[in-house]
């Protein structure tokens, strides 16, 4: 069965599109199938994955004008098992406009249906979609909370970032009762660790207290290596595979699909 | 006159907050009256004020059910010439409920101008509004642009953050045809400048060349004081004011203030 994890929380700037591409790289260079579904109209998960996104249509066609999944899905280059559906530049005004449509937040759900009901009729099928969000609560997350089952929060070891938990926490209720009672936070990663300092360490304490069972317990090191490599429209797992930040993502990655492979 | 400020970038913690309320901070310290407005649905700005706004009404009771700003500004503890416009909880659902109102865009516009108008007549006029914008590109941050006359924009020295200018860009220039003329980009700030890294000083290069005129040349270093300060309520201005942090927005502050007398 394919996973469906969505990369969500509302603070912006805590390592979700470095989370999400990373973790996709990881996966897919131990072999398994991988497609990486851009949400975020600035596009940073394709200019990691060194998907040129301003030729090709994207996820803003497939919500609002109901193009094929398949039909903007491209491979990415230097990876036989990973795939990126693009965010094209439109998807900036997609909340706006997609207010007003009927099921506007179970468009990406029932468009990543159709296409995996394909990849398995096809013998293609994926083993995960990771969904990278924009840093808000508006109807592109609250269409990736409906099309999938996990939900990966990475956690800047900042204060504030834990003040934003308790809005995501709520969002994510409203999603359970109302558009998917599947949805669940399975996975929480600590991002941008610095060890040295007193408040990362409290805030990876506090967490650990609060969320014990989704923590995997692998702090994300804070690495210039992970920041320099989307400017060589890298992931840090080719950029620099041996650096402090690649080896904690791989181990990271290995945690989710063990987890995964006990459910 | 007074100046307004809208403090955007819809790239995730980039520092706008920080910059928002630090730069505040610093001016009200000089003795000029200003008034921050949290317009964010996190609230960063009143934790990093010490504003409790579990208790008070806020920004959404403006933009949604018409309240008068003077009845939802708090003074800052501490601070003698700061206020703040508290961000309340439900103004996370502002931006999908306000889609079909009337001037659905200028409703902070016509808030802001009747308590300037107000504090005018009644002797209490404020030098400064320094309004801090979720990241996002949706009707809170259009509603920030069409009332303020000049835009600071924080840029983290990170790659991602170049790429989500052209965006910006775009937005503003709906924004000054459609909605707000006078409205532009006067200040940039870069932000958690880390000097021994080469993208942080290409990423620098790259700003002085493209913004010569707007780009006020003191980088904000990265700083763990800065950090730190939100978790004990307060700015970095109070928390550590002879720390590298504290002296470099107060650097800021002052060639913000000099560059409006000289305008
Ligand atoms: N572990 C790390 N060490 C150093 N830098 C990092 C790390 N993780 C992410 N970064 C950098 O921090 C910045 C923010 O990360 P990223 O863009 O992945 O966050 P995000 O949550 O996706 O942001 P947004 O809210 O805008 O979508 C980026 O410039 C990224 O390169
Ligand atoms: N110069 C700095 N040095 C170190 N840390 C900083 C600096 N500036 C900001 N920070 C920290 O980086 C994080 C992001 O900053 P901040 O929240 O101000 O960004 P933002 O753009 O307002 O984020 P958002 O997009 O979520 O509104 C915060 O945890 C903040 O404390
Ligand atoms: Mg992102
Ligand atoms: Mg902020």
């Amino acid at each position: 069965k394919t996973r469906v994890f969505t990369v969500a929380n509302q603070k912006g700037g805590v390592g979700k599109t470095t989370t999400a591409v990373n973790i996709a790289a990881a996966l897919a260079m131990g072999g398994l199938k991988v497609l990486v579904i851009d949400l975020d109209p600035q596009g940073n998960a394709c200019t990691a994955l060194g998907v040129d996104r301003e030729e090709l249509a994207g996820m803003y066609e497939v919500l609002v004008n109901e193009q094929l999944l398949s039909q903007v899905v491209v491979k990415v280059a230097g990876f036989p098992n990973l795939e990126c559906a693009p965010a094209d530049i439109e998807l900036a005004g997609a909340e706006i406009n997609m207010v007003g449509f009927v099921s506007r937040e179970s468009r990406l759900k029932l468009a990543l249906e159709k296409f995996l009901a394909e990849r398995e009729a096809t013998g293609t099928r994926l083993d995960y979609v990771i969904i990278d969000c924009p840093p808000s609560l508006g109807l592109l997350t609250i269409n990736a909370l409906t099309a999938a089952e996990e939900v990966l929060v990475p956690i800047q070891c900042e204060y504030y970032s834990l003040e934003g938990l308790t809005l995501l926490l709520k969002t994510l209720q409203q999603v359970q009762q109302m558009l998917n009672q599947k949805v669940r936070i399975s996975t929480i990663v600590l991002t941008m660790f610095d060890s040295r300092t007193r408040l990362a360490n409290d805030v990876a304490n506090n967490v650990r207290e609060h969320f014990p069972n989704e923590l995997i317990d692998v702090p994300i090191p804070r690495a210039v290596r992970i920041s320099e490599a989307p400017s060589f429209n890298q992931t840090v797992m080719t950029y620099d595979a041996s650096s402090p930040g690649a080896v904690a993502y791989m181990t990271v990655a290995r945690e989710i699909a063990r987890r995964g492979s006990g459910e």
